[in-house]
């Protein structure tokens, strides 16, 4: 595409077609819109994040990453999605533009590069990273299993060949590691939002304990106001909770962390569908399934902007 | 590129505690090459499962004889892959 007006976000894309988009966005954006590299992958590719800011210095952020599990494409294309949307609605649209003056938004739109090339082109039923593990011939690690939360406790696997295997030790994986790094040393991070597929479920902390988060009463009913936007669009039914409680338990995961550190509105979303065609979802609901999301996005940042803490 | 002819994606219903339990042995044979794409939690919940060609009848022998329902979910992977990629090239061709 010659400009992201001309993008196609109703097809899947390859990561260089994604880092193009990227690129192409910050450049005809260089006010709003800024790219940043946290790391390299295992496989040496850069990690890059979309910085939306109108000024400031260190202001209160939102953090959204989309395909830190690689085969849940509809989460990478929502990612690119977010990113023109951002651009389009601010100076807009009320809600978006209110969050933007006074927060920025980072953006991981390929939260596991190697993990989503390898879906191109060789395993499209990739998830896990593909770091190496000394001993094992198995490849990769689940990178929603890695983090410093409960690490090694039951809902991860200890086998280098499982689905859920949880690496050798915490952050052992860089795109995990990279994340971890930033999170910390920007240091205001207020909302942390990962994005998954598919089961059409908004979760919150815990995973790895049936224990009730400290926040959870606020955390249930913004969950459930997100929800309530998200379905007043298409109709899409979606249910919320714990992750513990609402589908199983897991340790490591992404926003048992975050809430760890004192990021109150940790979220994961399971977005489209319910089973039908799980990570094959068709390309034809890519914009729906990001228009829905969109707004429970923007309750979820909403809420965040009003309730400072 | 990994094929995935005759893969095919099921639905297990596991009415109880022990036939939870029952899914989650089949999740401990790697030689099944089993993909979960919704592990085993707990009865009432739906668990999916990619299953490969060459294991889908001892699959659901191993179910049909614990009692344990199942549907197809999807019939053939790759076909479904093959429309992805189509849809994709004809875009970029576009």
């Amino acid at each position: 595409a010659l400009s992201t007006d001309a993008f196609n976000y109703a097809t899947y894309h390859t990561l260089d077609e994604i880092y193009e988009f990227m690129d192409l966005l910050v450049t005809e954006h260089p006010q709003l819109v800024s790219k940043i590299q946290i790391g390299s992958t295992f496989e040496g590719r850069p990690i890059n994040v979309l910085k939306f800011s109108t000024g400031g210095t260190n202001r209160p952020a939102i953090w959204i990453d989309t395909g830190i599990h690689s085969r849940e494409w509809v989460t990478q294309a929502s990612g690119v999605w977010f990113a023109k949307k951002i651009t389009k609605d601010y100076g807009q649209e009320p809600t978006l533009t209110a969050i933007l003056d006074n927060m920025d938004i980072f953006l991981e739109i390929v939260t596991n590069p190697d993990g989503f090339v390898y879906t191109h082109k060789t395993n499209r039923m990739w998830r896990k990273t593909r770091s190496h593990t000394e001993g094992s011939l198995c490849v990769g690690v689940d990178p929603n299993r890695n983090w410093d939360a409960a690490f090694g406790m039951p809902g991860a696997s200890s086998n280098p060949c499982s689905e859920t295997y949880r690496g050798k030790f915490p952050n052992s994986e860089v795109e995990v590691k990279s994340i971890v790094d930033f999170v910390t040393s920007h240091g205001n991070i207020k909302a942390f939002i990962s994005i998954h597929s598919y089961s059409q479920l908004l979760l919150y902390p815990y995973g790895y304990t049936s224990e009730p988060a400290p926040d959870k009463e606020e955390l249930d009913q913004l969950a459930k106001s997100a929800v309530t936007a998200l379905t007043s669009l298409h109709g899409t039914k979606f249910k919320y909770g714990s992750i513990i409680d609402t589908i199983y338990q897991a340790s490591g995961s992404t926003i048992d962390w975050t809430y760890s550190q004192g990021i109150k509105y940790s979220f994961t979303f399971e977005l489209r569908d319910t089973g039908l065609r799980g990570f094959l979802l068709p390309a034809s609901q890519i914009i729906p399934t990001a228009e829905e999301t969109w707004l429970a996005l923007l309750t979820i940042m909403d809420h965040t902007v009003k309730h400072p803490y | 590129n990994e094929n995935f002819v005759g893969h095919q994606v099921l639905r297990i219903s596991a009415t109880d505690e022990a036939q939870v339990q029952k899914v989650r042995e089949l999740e401990e044979l790697e030689h099944l090459k089993l993909d979960f794409w919704r592990d085993p939690a707990r009865a009432g919940l739906p668990i999916d499962v990619r299953v490969p060609f060459p294991t889908i009848q001892s699959v659901k022998a191993f179910l049909e004889y614990h009692d344990i329902s199942y549907e197809i979910m999807i019939e053939d992977v790759q076909s479904l892959l093959d429309e992805e990629k189509q849809q994709m090239s004809a875009f970029q061709a576009r």
